[in-house]
Parts: structure tokens; C-alpha cells; sequence
């Protein structure tokens, strides 16, 4: 089973 | 104001073309420096952006930073009765909610003018973090996008793996797998023309699991330059860039899966 993260775990809101 | 001339319709169609399917509307942000756009897809999953330099322009003009709202379905609808070969002149006038295209025939002989409804859009900047990938793969674009075509026709997902010998796309499905492996190319055919060629740059091996809805989206934007570049760092987002000429680029950024 695979998960799909979000780019929100690896980049910041500014 | 802005006013801004590019000498190609060509170009500003296949980028909204390549961006219409995975953002729905958001702002272009206009400064000196030219013209560009961040934004990501609703599921936060892909992230597309692109940026135009002023000197792409001729001429550029653009006197303080605008953040025009950009609905992507009217810019295509309206970009499809421009020419190729058009000329394209942007405008916009302070304090107006009104975008301006006009598309000048090659001949000159035809001029039409199509103005578009601005948005008051507010959007998310996402800082993204400037690192040196492990690893940095540049590839003929046409090539990158049958291997996604291929892949699909298998399963959802692929595995890049990217070795010092060259990158392999794998991806297995309920009924069977599949897998691509395009090795480090020389820059020379058979023919002695100049052909694609694939570059392996490494510090460390790559594994990545990724959605292959997503990246045939992305293809979209092969027919805007004929090499791809895929920046790659294990359990991080890939970065996808094709140039535009040379006067800007678009990007893209889609994040990993991970196995349970």
C-alpha cells in the first residue's frame, strides 16, 4: 500500500 | 500598468495549455522582472509554476508589482483565437478589473482585441527550499512523455530510479508491470545530427515513487522545449522543468509517495 503525501509536508506557506 | 509584447502566441498558448488542467484560476504577478505564477492543485499534491523574463518582451513595461486574477478555461478560450505566429500585447491599466489581449497578424492586416474579466484571487505563496538535488536528470522531452503514456496503460504509479548507468521507470499494475530503462545517451546519432540526449548528474542514487496522472499532466509542457530536466532527492518532491526558449521556464513540483 502507498501513500501520497502533499507538498504541504515538505515546503512552508510564506 | 502593465504592457507587455511577446512576439509568439505560440508560446503564452502551449503554457496555458500545459497549467489549464491542474489549476482552475490563480494570479499572475507582474514586477520589472517579468511575469510569473505559482500555484498548486486543489488535492496539494502538484505544484505549477512558471516564469517569463522581462527581456522575453519587446517592449516590457510594468511599473509596480500587480497580481492579476486569471481564470486558466477564459485565458485558453481566448488564446485559441490568436494566431501562432501572432504577436501578443498584454495590458492592463491600474485600478481596473480588466485584462487586455490584443493579437496582431504577422501581416499586420488583422488586429483583434479580446478583453478578460480580472479576479480578486488570494493566494498561498509556498516557500520552497532551495537544496542541490542528489540527483539531476536531463532527458529528451518526447521521450520522458511516451514513457508516462506507456506506464499508465500498467498501473497509477512509477518508480524512478535514477543509478550513475542511466534512469529506470517502473510501474506494475493489477494485470502486470512494465518497466523503461533509458540510459546515459551520447550526443550523437547515427545520422552525425545532434540528438536528445540523457545526462545523469548524481550525488547519491534515487528512488521515487510517483502519481502518473500527474506526470503525464505535466507533459503537456514537452512541446515547449525539447529537453526535460528532473531534479530528484529521495523521500522529497520531484521537480520537473522545461524551458521556455530562452526566456523563462515552467515548473513543476509533485510530491513522493511512500510505501506503508
Amino acid at each position: 500500500m502507498t501513500n501520497q503525501l502533499t507538498l504541504n509536508n515538505f515546503f512552508s506557506n510564506n | 500598468m502593465l504592457e507587455a509584447r511577446l512576439p509568439a502566441a505560440s508560446i503564452l498558448k502551449k503554457i496555458v495549455e500545459s497549467i489549464k488542467d491542474l489549476v482552475s484560476q490563480a494570479n499572475f504577478d507582474c514586477s520589472e522582472s517579468g511575469i510569473s505564477f505559482q500555484a498548486m492543485d486543489e488535492s496539494n499534491i502538484a505544484l505549477s509554476s512558471f516564469l517569463l523574463r522581462a527581456d522575453g518582451f519587446d517592449p516590457y513595461r510594468c511599473d509596480r508589482k500587480l497580481s492579476l486574477g486569471i481564470r486558466f478555461a477564459t485565458l485558453s478560450k481566448i488564446l485559441k483565437c490568436a494566431g501562432n505566429d501572432d504577436v501578443v500585447v498584454i495590458r492592463y491599466a491600474d485600478d481596473t478589473d480588466i485584462l487586455s489581449l490584443v493579437f496582431e497578424a504577422p501581416d499586420n492586416n488583422r488586429i483583434s482585441e479580446f478583453d478578460i474579466k480580472l479576479l480578486d484571487i488570494s493566494s498561498e505563496y509556498l516557500s520552497i527550499p532551495e537544496q542541490e538535488p542528489e540527483c539531476k536528470v536531463k532527458m529528451s522531452s518526447a521521450e520522458f512523455s511516451r514513457i508516462c503514456r506507456d506506464l499508465i496503460t500498467i498501473g497509477s504509479s512509477v518508480v524512478i530510479d535514477a543509478t550513475k548507468s542511466g534512469v529506470k521507470f517502473s510501474s506494475t499494475g493489477d494485470d502486470g508491470s512494465g518497466s523503461i530503462l533509458i540510459k546515459q545517451s551520447a550526443s550523437v546519432d547515427g545520422d552525425g545530427k545532434a540528438a536528445p540526449q540523457t545526462t545523469v548528474e548524481m550525488s547519491e542514487p534515487v528512488s521515487l515513487e510517483l502519481s502518473l496522472k500527474y506526470l503525464n499532466n505535466f507533459t503537456k509542457a514537452a512541446p515547449l522545449s525539447e529537453y526535460v530536466v528532473m531534479n530528484m532527492t529521495n523521500d522529497s518532491p520531484l521537480m520537473l522543468q522545461f524551458d521556455v526558449s530562452d526566456i523563462g521556464y515552467i515548473r513543476y513540483f509533485l510530491a513522493p509517495q511512500i510505501k506503508d
